[in-house]
């Protein structure tokens, strides 16, 4: 594994996107990482649609009743995946643009498909694992405990204590080999997390937690998702 | 930017008293602050109220970055745009990842990569 990584370098990730007021972090997590997978099949960058989940995937875990993909009432990227892999794809971010509402209806427009999922799996909790799947298969979607994320401005996040409780979907893009944290008087591994609050938040959107020890459980809920080449169909 | 002028205010504003009361010089810093964060965030609030309310937020919000800094010095904690949210209230607005769905049990486990080279 590279002792350093980023696929904002390599062109696989969009810019830093705005959720606005709208509990729907773990579209914009599922649409990143298919974003990136896309990148690899086919070459190419797209923007893809956060709204066509928001208003179109309700899809819901078999074994729990009313557990579903719910808009701006939460959701999960694993089952937006299933979702996807279900509808054939997701439309293009200007062919069906993010609202921040979940009170319109689904216009999901079958023939402008541009990404389509070809499968996903999750990542086991072990962070060689995690970097070796996201250098393999592109930017990962990740789940994590946001409370150091209501006050952080920069740097690299590496609290002594922070719960494990998974409440918001990000996408892991990259890793670095050295932020030099004072506490510890040494430079530590960090992970790179685009979140989806705008530029304003965090290092321009952006947020690095330390890498190491499941740290605000970010290892705990990793998925990688592969995509079709479209343009090969 | 952000950093530099919000950290020696955060240091200030947790100076309170044993009884819990902040000192004069402190609510008027903090009120200060608050004027920049309204300013810098287009941030207007409709009644005195509310208003009042939204302050109280801010200053806990202070304190509460104050606590992050100690227990994540590495990170830079202060004010951001959700400084006048309480916890329940940036929770319900700004995450939404559903706890209640679970990976379900026949998820495909990705197969386990090679890493040395």
């Amino acid at each position: 594994l590279p002792e350093d990584f980023d696929w904002r370098e390599k062109g696989a990730v969009t810019a830093v996107k705005n959720q606005g007021t709208c509990g729907s972090c773990w579209s914009f997590s599922t649409t990143g990482a298919l974003e990136g997978a896309n990148f690899l099949a086919t070459g190419k960058l797209v923007s893809l649609s956060e709204q066509q989940l928001v208003d179109c995937d309700h899809e819901c875990d078999p074994e729990l009743a009313g557990s579903c993909d719910s808009g701006c009432n939460g959701g999960l990227m694993n089952t937006a995946f299933e979702y996807t892999l279900k509808a054939g794809g997701i439309m293009r971010e200007e062919d069906y643009p993010y609202t921040a509402t979940d009170r319109g209806r689904c216009k999901f427009d079958k023939s402008k498909i541009v990404a389509k999922v070809a499968n996903f799996s999750v990542v086991s909790l072990d962070e060689d694992q995690i970097a070796a799947n996201l250098v393999k298969n592109g930017p990962l979607a990740v789940g994590i405990n946001s409370v150091f994320m209501q006050t952080y401005i920069g740097g690299v996040s590496c609290p002594f204590i922070c719960s494990k409780h998974l409440d918001h979907g990000v996408l892991l893009v990259g890793y670095g080999s050295a932020g030099y944290s004072p506490i510890h008087l040494k430079d530590k591994p960090y992970w790179i997390i685009k979140n989806s609050w705008g530029e304003n938040w965090g290092e321009n959107g952006y947020y690095k937690i330390c890498k190491g020890s499941n740290v605000c459980g970010v290892d705990s809920l990793v998925s990688t998702v592969v995509a079709l080449n479209t343009k090969s169909q | 930017a952000a950093a530099s002028e919000v950290d020696p205010l955060i240091r200030q504003v947790t100076d309170v008293h044993d009884d819990g009361a902040e000192p004069q010089q402190l609510l008027t810093a903090a009120e200060h602050h608050f004027s920049l964060f309204k300013a810098r965030f287009n941030k207007s609030y409709g009644s005195k109220a509310e208003h009042d309310y939204r302050f109280k937020v801010f200053r806990s919000n202070l304190r509460r970055a104050v606590r992050h800094q100690k227990l994540d010095p590495s990170a830079t904690h202060g004010v951001t745009q959700f400084s006048d949210l309480t916890p329940g209230e940036f929770r319900k607005r700004f995450l939404g990842l559903n706890r209640r769905l679970r990976l379900p049990k026949d998820a495909n486990q990705a197969p386990i990569l090679p890493t040395n080279k």
